[in-house]
């Protein structure tokens, strides 16, 4: 699971998935 | 060059505004509650490409999200629902586009649609990233995504607070005025009547007038 990832892969993820949310919510601001 | 004399339809002159009037009629339309074409859409060839990018990136993006969402500790239900959500809701809002496009009967209709797949795929790709995030870490880790959450809520408040709203107050603001315009635009049928009397353009001594003429604004998005 997730959880069981290294923290070195989690971190790439969460930043991975944080700048999608924020990139879509720009997107759709603009 | 046409309708001034010598011209291949000198039989209709357009050098005044009585000649001009009888085509300045707008006729009335009744109000019958159907939908009503008021602007042309995008052309086909733009819709393509913004349906090539929407695919091309949206479908990897989203598949990854999906995929990070997969890999969860959430029940199966649960991951097999939201994790392939945004990915379909984003095929569907492309196929609808098209759909719109393309059917004038329920073009309307599928235009609606679009809305809905759209709140589909913000809704599923907001859940996939908070979801996914709260569960990759423990206790601690958490409570750094929190932060982070409250820091971007509060960093878009005030985003939206000094940059969004005053732009959206001041594009209302500019669709408001003037639409009265046109009707004083007489100076026009003066130089037209000027220029009819001989061919020849007057080209200097009708510039003063012209920086006297008041720029208007367009009355709506179309013109």
């Amino acid at each position: 699971t997730l959880r069981e990832l290294p923290l070195p892969v989690k971190v790439v993820a969460s930043v991975f998935l944080m700048a999608v949310g924020l990139g879509y919510t720009s997107a759709m601001v603009q | 060059t046409c309708h001034s004399k010598g011209g291949e339809k000198e039989d209709v002159p357009l050098a005044t505004y009585e000649h001009l009037a009888p085509f300045l009629k707008v006729n009335a339309v009744a109000v019958t509650g159907d939908w009503v074409k008021v602007e042309e859409p995008i052309s086909t060839s733009k819709l393509t490409q913004s349906t090539h990018a929407h695919l091309l990136s949206f479908a990897v993006l989203f598949s990854l999200t999906g995929l990070i969402f997969a890999c969860s500790s959430y029940p199966s239900s649960v991951r097999c629902a939201l994790g392939p959500w945004v990915v379909v809701a984003v095929f569907a809002d492309v196929s609808l586009w098209w759909l719109a496009r393309l059917s004038d009967e329920w073009g309307p209709l599928f235009a609606r649609g679009v809305i809905v797949t759209g709140g589909l795929a913000g809704l599923g790709l907001a859940l996939q990233i908070t979801l996914s995030l709260f569960n990759m870490y423990g206790a601690k880790g958490k409570v750094v995504i929190a932060l982070l959450f409250l820091l971007g809520g509060a960093v878009g408040g005030l985003v939206i607070q000094s940059q969004i709203k005053p732009a959206l107050d001041a594009k209302a603001l500019a669709k408001q005025p003037e639409v009265k315009a046109p009707e004083g635009k007489q100076p026009d049928a003066k130089e037209a009547k000027t220029d009819t009397g001989k061919d020849e353009p007057k080209g200097k001594k009708d510039e003063p007038k012209g920086k006297g003429v008041a720029l208007h604004r367009p009355i709506h998005d179309f013109d």
